[in-house]
């Protein structure tokens, strides 16, 4: 599970969903079958998400759901996906 | 900036939309208002152009939903995702959804709906979200002035990327060379007009029509300048419909249409808010007149045929509001179109009257022409 920064249980746990959700909904292709898409066996698909994030809102890529990353998230957007759908 | 794959837009250049559905935290001139320059912001840059239509199937389908609304992307309520658009096509192609459980806006105290708008219809047009923090396609929410908006490079050059530039019309003039537009000064002095607004500014009197301004000394009726208002207020720019200054407060208002902008002197103090702040029934849509009223620290509002009063210590509509103006100022004929108070008296200009009030004798002491006061 990608580690988070220190933070209480509670808050651990919200903010986990929070970014799964947002992942869920920005950064996963929906629709149709995943054509010439090769996930590494047992690449954890969450960690590549949250770098695609951090890719594209240029902050630094760890894979982890540090301040900076929840922080975005937590911004109110646009509801169109990040990744091409 | 980015393209959806397989790059998909547009096959003809004059687009219809419609708001089937409206927000109930904004009213629908301003959302109209709203969207048109939203779209305005795209057809600066492009050559498209964009027909609004109020009934049946339009390309651009706009309305505001709530939660689950039958696309298969739900809204989440307050905050988080803002609305979305879908890519250029037939059917839902194009349609805009706006979460309704925002608080939508024309100003900055919530989400501005221009701002948004914009946004969406970017993606409405072609281009998908880009990766560069200045460009209106960003996907997180940045407040953008609809008034002076300019759209960002990026996005200049994505949309382009689409459908190329707007060409500058580069043939022969069909009509007639027309002179270059100056705003011809309205002879105020032929007797059959008025102002549109009248206010004290620190110690002049400005008088406003159309696009122009009269300044004078408060107590000097000669030495009249008028000027542009653009040259005065840039945002303001024309048909100011009313103005007031509270001056022991060092600032004044200015009313047009639905919205209004405070200034310290001629310095212009943030954006444009909406009238509403002062606590006016949302079927207001526009002021008449406006007058601060020093002695009970009040600002009567003028429209139509009521007027309110509003406390400005307290900052809020005073009750039992809007009353009648004929029953309350007799002898003031006609709709009231600009207001003053001035050494204790208030002037009513209407058409091309202006009626001395005396508050003590709640009686008109004199009648004079409107013109009068810039030397006329």
């Amino acid at each position: 599970t990608p580690s988070l920064f220190a933070a209480t249980p509670r808050t651990w746990r919200n903010n986990f969903h929070l970014a799964q959700a947002y992942l869920d909904k920005y950064y996963t292709r929906k629709g149709g079958s995943q054509i010439g898409e090769m996930v590494a066996r047992g690449g954890n698909s969450m960690v590549k998400k949250i770098k695609e994030l951090q890719a594209f809102f240029g902050l630094r890529v760890t894979g982890k759901l540090d301040q900076n990353t929840m922080d975005v998230i937590k911004k109110p957007r646009c509801g169109v996906p990040d990744v091409a759908n | 900036y980015r393209l959806f794959p397989g790059e998909p837009k547009w096959k003809k250049n004059t687009l219809t939309y419609r708001v089937a559905k409206y927000t109930s935290s904004m009213t629908p001139f301003e959302v109209d208002k709203a969207i048109e320059m939203a779209l305005r912001a795209w057809s600066s840059a492009v050559p498209l152009s964009f027909v609004r239509v109020n009934a049946g199937e339009a390309d651009i389908m706009i309305s505001f939903e709530t939660g689950d609304h039958g696309d298969s992307y739900p809204f989440d309520g307050p905050r988080g995702t803002l609305a979305h658009a879908f890519a250029p096509g037939e059917g839902l192609g194009g349609d805009t959804h706006f979460d309704n459980a925002e608080k939508w806006t024309m100003g900055t105290n919530g989400f501005n709906l221009f701002t948004v708008a914009a946004h969406e219809f970017g993606h409405a047009l072609g281009l998908a979200h880009s990766t560069d923090p200045s460009a209106l396609m960003y996907p997180t929410y940045k407040y953008q002035n609809p008034f002076g908006f300019r759209l960002p490079k990026d996005d200049v050059k994505g949309i382009q990327a689409l459908y190329g530039p707007r060409k500058p019309f580069l043939g022969k003039p069909h009509m007639p060379h027309i002179p270059p537009h100056k705003p011809s000064i309205p002879d105020l002095c032929d007797s059959s007009s008025s102002f549109d607004a009248v206010t004290m500014l620190g110690k002049e009197l400005l008088f406003f029509r159309d696009r122009i301004v009269w300044r004078r000394q408060a107590h000097l009726p000669t030495g009249v300048q008028p000027s542009t208002i653009t040259s005065s207020f840039p945002q303001l720019m024309s048909n100011v419909d009313a103005a007031y200054e509270v001056a022991d407060r060092g600032t004044a208002y200015f009313f047009k249409g639905p919205h209004y902008w405070i200034t310290r002197g001629f310095q212009m103090l943030g954006s444009p808010r909406t009238i509403y702040d002062f606590g006016f029934p949302r079927y207001v849509q526009r002021i008449d007149a406006a007058v601060y009223l020093k002695e009970p620290q009040k600002t009567l509002f003028f429209v139509g045929d009521e007027y309110y009063s509003y406390d400005e210590r307290k900052r809020k509509m005073e009750k039992d509001y809007p009353k009648s103006i004929e029953e309350e100022f007799s002898g003031v004929n006609g709709q009231i179109d600009a207001a003053m108070e001035l050494n204790g008296y208030i002037y009513f200009f209407s058409g091309p009257k202006a009626y001395k009030y005396d508050t003590e004798k709640e009686d008109v002491v004199s009648v004079m022409k409107s013109n009068s006061w810039i030397g006329c």
